[in-house]
């Protein structure tokens, strides 16, 4: 007779603590937690009801959440792809647009330009001009004030040349911030105007190491230009980045890359897998 | 707001003398999630309500104000003692160049921190710095400090090789010979679990004389802010943390996680990315936006 798994209060603490200290949401612990009350009370367990037991099975489901078939980067393979990058200070874009490049640059042999539209921030181009160089692929920047105008331009040259992956960097921007938030919307627009289409990919780059306000940021963003994906950056740190789960259950967003290091090589497609095992290590 | 959900569970304390512990189940636990929802760290969290509810049991219905008001009142004061209650001064009264030196994690604002004390120093201080750069791993990172202090008028000492030690005396030595009374020195992003980096911070403590260490935190982050804090003060030895990024809509209750583990003072806080938006650290203000 199999004895059916109990679960008591201070389990269930030992596991909303594990959840809430990798930056899961209040509300998504709750909704994971009344879940394995559900199942513990439907289903016949066999092991010992230890809050490990419990916290595999949360990763279990969240490893469910987080498998989508929209995970792969989106590019057009007959005309020019853009790819957008957006998010707040000091996220990791900059970083990214350059290691997202080199892995490009790696897998195939398209013509790929990274754009330095942060026209704002102390050698933001500078810094962006010498990631070009490690990933060995070509530059565009300007004397232009304006990101869009930037941008309008980069294209330009973009359909000039030829290029068939062009990367757009662009200054970090508090989500609350309305009047940054509108000029990255007029970004997206000279993307449209320019190309009749949306960027084929518009990411969201969100520090892997922050709390709660990742889920207003996504939500903010969200608002202003249409983002098919996000990056979760400095997942080698101490941080779970367990707002992840939010963002793609809550907002439907596929999580494309995590950022793993400082170098070139430290991106890695997301895998589900591992990040949902990872999270209560 | 964190006033209109206690308002509820207060509803049944009208008419009562003392605020008793079942009045205030309901409102401990909106407070905790409140609390939560702004990234306290949920250790902190939970030493916080037990303590702070403590002194809310028992206490007097005053007369003059709402039982939600009162509550809310005794955890804002609580609160705001954690986070302040510790001078916000640097250590500068030392034999000058004062130095101070910035650390932090990657992307937490101490480049543009560090060009925003020098400004903030001369300005408000009449002092007269000199900043320099040992972050030889960043594309641009020196440049980027360059700029910042052409910007803010600031001397600005050139790294005359890329060996950190060199950078340091080099720059003590520059700053004393044009009669600076502060050096600030710029250090690249670091993980506190990162051993390497965190022997090259000791390194420097240990061959540069520093009077001052300020660990930078960006104000968004997670619950991983009270091992940020830990690690870093342990391993390095901190003076006091600067909170950036104020002026986004992240709670940041990473100052009170932060504060609450290394007891080291919040000194000051970026509130833009303009060289003049470093401000001294206001412990109630932070206290309700913490709250909600
Ligand atoms: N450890 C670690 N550091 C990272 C990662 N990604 C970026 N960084 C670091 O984070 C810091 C900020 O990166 P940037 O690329 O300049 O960030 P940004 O979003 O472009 O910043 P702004 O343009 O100023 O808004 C740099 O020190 C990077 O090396 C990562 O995956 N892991
Ligand atoms: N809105 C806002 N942005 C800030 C604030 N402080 C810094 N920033 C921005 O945050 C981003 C990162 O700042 P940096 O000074 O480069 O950060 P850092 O810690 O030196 O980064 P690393 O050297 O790569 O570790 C930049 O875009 C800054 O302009 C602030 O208080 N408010
Ligand atoms: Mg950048
Ligand atoms: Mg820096």
């Amino acid at each position: 007779l199999k004895q059916s798994v109990k679960i008591d209060e201070n389990t269930i603490e030992l596991i909303e603590e594990a959840l809430i200290m990798s930056d899961v949401s209040v509300q998504t612990t709750q909704i994971l937690i009344e879940n394995i009350k559900k199942r513990v009370k439907n289903e016949k367990f066999e092991n010992e009801a230890t809050e490990n037991f419990f916290l595999d099975l949360i990763s279990d489901e969240v490893e469910k959440i987080l498998k989508r078939d929209d995970l792969e980067l989106n590019l057009n393979p007959h005309r020019l792809s853009v790819i957008l990058i957006s998010g707040v200070n000091g996220s990791g874009k900059t970083t990214t647009v350059g290691k997202l490049s080199g892995l490009l640059r790696k897998i195939s042999d398209k013509r790929i330009m990274l754009v330095a539209a942060d026209t704002f921030r102390a050698a933001a181009i500078d810094q962006l001009k010498v990631w070009s160089e490690r990933s060995n692929v070509s530059f565009f920047s300007n004397d232009q004030k304006d990101p869009a105008s930037v941008v309008y331009s980069a294209l330009d040259d973009a359909i000039r040349q030829n290029i068939e992956i062009l990367i757009i960097d662009t200054a970090g921007r508090l989500a609350n911030n309305s009047n940054l938030m509108s000029e990255i919307k007029k970004i997206e627009d000279i993307v449209i105007k320019k190309t009749n289409s949306l960027p084929q990919e518009t990411l969201l780059v969100l520090d892997g190491t922050s709390g709660q306000n990742a889920l207003s940021q996504i939500e903010k963003f969200k608002e202003v230009i249409t983002l098919t994906g996000v990056v979760i950056t400095k997942l080698d740190s101490s941080s779970k980045a367990g707002f992840a789960i939010s963002a793609s259950r809550d907002f439907d967003l596929p999580i494309k890359f995590i950022g793993v290091g400082e170098k070139l090589e430290d991106l890695v497609p997301f895998d589900p897998s591992e990040f949902s095992r990872a999270l209560f290590k | 707001k964190i006033s209109e959900k206690i308002n509820s569970s207060f509803k049944k304390l009208r008419g009562n003398a003392v605020i008793s512990e079942n009045n205030v189940l309901d409102a401990l636990k909106e407070i905790r999630l409140s609390l939560l929802e702004a990234d306290v760290n949920y250790k902190v969290v939970k030493e916080l309500i037990d303590t702070i509810k403590e002194k809310a049991i028992g206490s007097e219905v005053l007369k003059s104000v709402s039982p939600t008001e009162q509550f809310i009142k005794i955890f804002n004061d609580e609160l705001s003692k954690v986070l302040g209650g510790s001078t916000t001064d640097l250590n500068l009264k030392v034999k000058p160049p004062a130095t101070i030196l910035i650390i932090g994690l990657q992307g937490s604002g101490k480049t543009t921190s560090s060009a925003k004390l020098g400004k903030f120093l001369k300005e408000k201080s009449k002092r007269n710095p000199s900043l320099c750069s040992v972050d030889i791993y960043r594309p641009a990172a020196i440049k980027q400090l360059e700029i910042l202090c052409g910007q803010a008028k600031l001397n600005f000492i050139q790294n005359d090789n890329d060996k950190i030690l060199d950078i340091c005396r080099n720059a003590k030595e520059k700053a004393y010979n044009v009669g600076s009374d502060t050096l600030i020195i710029d250090t690249a992003g670091r993980l506190q679990i990162d051993e390497e980096m965190l022997n090259e911070l000791k390194s420097i403590k240990n061959e540069i004389e520093i009077h001052e260490t300020l660990l930078v935190i960006d104000s968004m982050i997670g619950q991983e802010a009270i091992n940020v804090a830990k690690n870093f003060n342990d391993e390095i030895g901190i003076d006091g943390l600067v909170l950036t990024k104020l002026d986004g809509d992240a709670r940041g209750g990473a100052a009170l996680s932060a504060k609450y583990v290394t007891g080291k003072p919040i000194k000051l806080f970026g509130s833009g990315e303009g060289l003049d938006m470093l401000e001294i650290f206001h412990p109630e203000r932070m206290a309700s936006r913490i709250l909600g």
